[in-house]
């Protein structure tokens, strides 16, 4: 028996939100660690690790461990009928082959349960080992998003350096190029607004913008993105959830020939 | 010219 009561729904929405575009189908596994997920896109070029602690949750009872394959724009779409204000309840049985997210208004004058299908997914887990990383960059992510979001506009691709001088985001395509270095910028009035750089030896990496675009869906999750980048490694960008847990996205670099 | 690495070049399964 799996019950997991959420007091801010509008997470859950968003984080399917941030996701569905770039994972099709999924395993959600719940544990007595929390409710997460690892998945891939298609190509294997991208890998999203979310976790949701479960000492998030109101209520949190997962009797065993149990992983519940689901369609991830079928769950968006189900998840979409939920108010932003609503508690949403994830209930499931063992060996079950179906899924409840049931949404409650705020004021409990209206319950609704939706039932899911659930799937079998043939799925590799992956080994992510503890890493350090060169650089880490910490940036409001909306300047991340609106810097991913206005190089597309000229290029495929972005080459992300970090030096002492701050962080360079660069592209080039057709019409021309761009560059839009960020310094590092702690004294400002909110922490929220600050861009803070660690690095531990300079780093240059390529990688696809359309990806990168595609995290950016997970900004209205966190206020803050950590990029952290190392030559040998996949970047990881992170969104941190509210006192919950975080997503992260992995991202392969593209190498030269 | 650059190639597209992969997730799997860097991590290995569980």
């Amino acid at each position: 028996m799996l019950e997991l009561r959420l007091l801010q729904g509008s997470l859950l929405k968003k984080v399917l939100e941030s996701i569905k575009d770039l994972v099709t189908e999924a395993n959600f596994d719940c544990s007595a660690t929390g409710f997460s997920l690892q998945a891939m896109d298609s190509s294997h070029v991208a890998l999203v690790a979310l976790l949701l602690r479960s000492e998030g949750f109101e209520h949190f009872r997962c009797d065993r461990n149990i992983s519940m394959g689901m369609k991830l724009v079928n769950m968006a779409m189900m998840l979409k009928c939920a108010g932003n204000d609503d508690i949403i309840t994830i209930k499931a049985d063992d060996g079950g082959d179906t899924v409840t997210f049931m949404f409650e208004s705020p004021n409990q004058d209206k319950i609704a349960d939706f039932e899911m299908k659930l799937m079998n997914i043939d799925s590799e887990h992956l080994g992510i080992p503890e890493a350090e990383y060169q650089a880490i960059v910490r940036m409001p992510s909306s300047e991340f998003a609106r810097i991913c979001k206005d190089l597309s506009t000229i290029g495929d691709t972005v080459i992300i350096s970090v030096t002492k001088e701050g962080v360079k985001f660069s592209t080039k395509g057709d019409i021309g190029t761009a560059n839009i270095v960020c310094r590092q910028n702690a004294t400002v009035d909110k922490p929220e607004d600050a861009i803070i750089i660690e690095m531990k030896e300079p780093v240059s990496l390529t990688f696809a913008l359309r990806y990168m675009n595609s995290f950016t869906k997970a900004t209205p999750l966190a206020n803050i993105v950590t990029i952290s980048l190392s030559s040998e490694l996949p970047v990881v960008v992170e969104y941190k959830i509210a006192e919950m847990g975080y997503i992260r996205f992995y991202l392969a670099p593209k190498i030269e020939e | 010219h650059c190639l597209q690495s992969r997730i799997s070049d860097y991590f290995s399964r569980d």
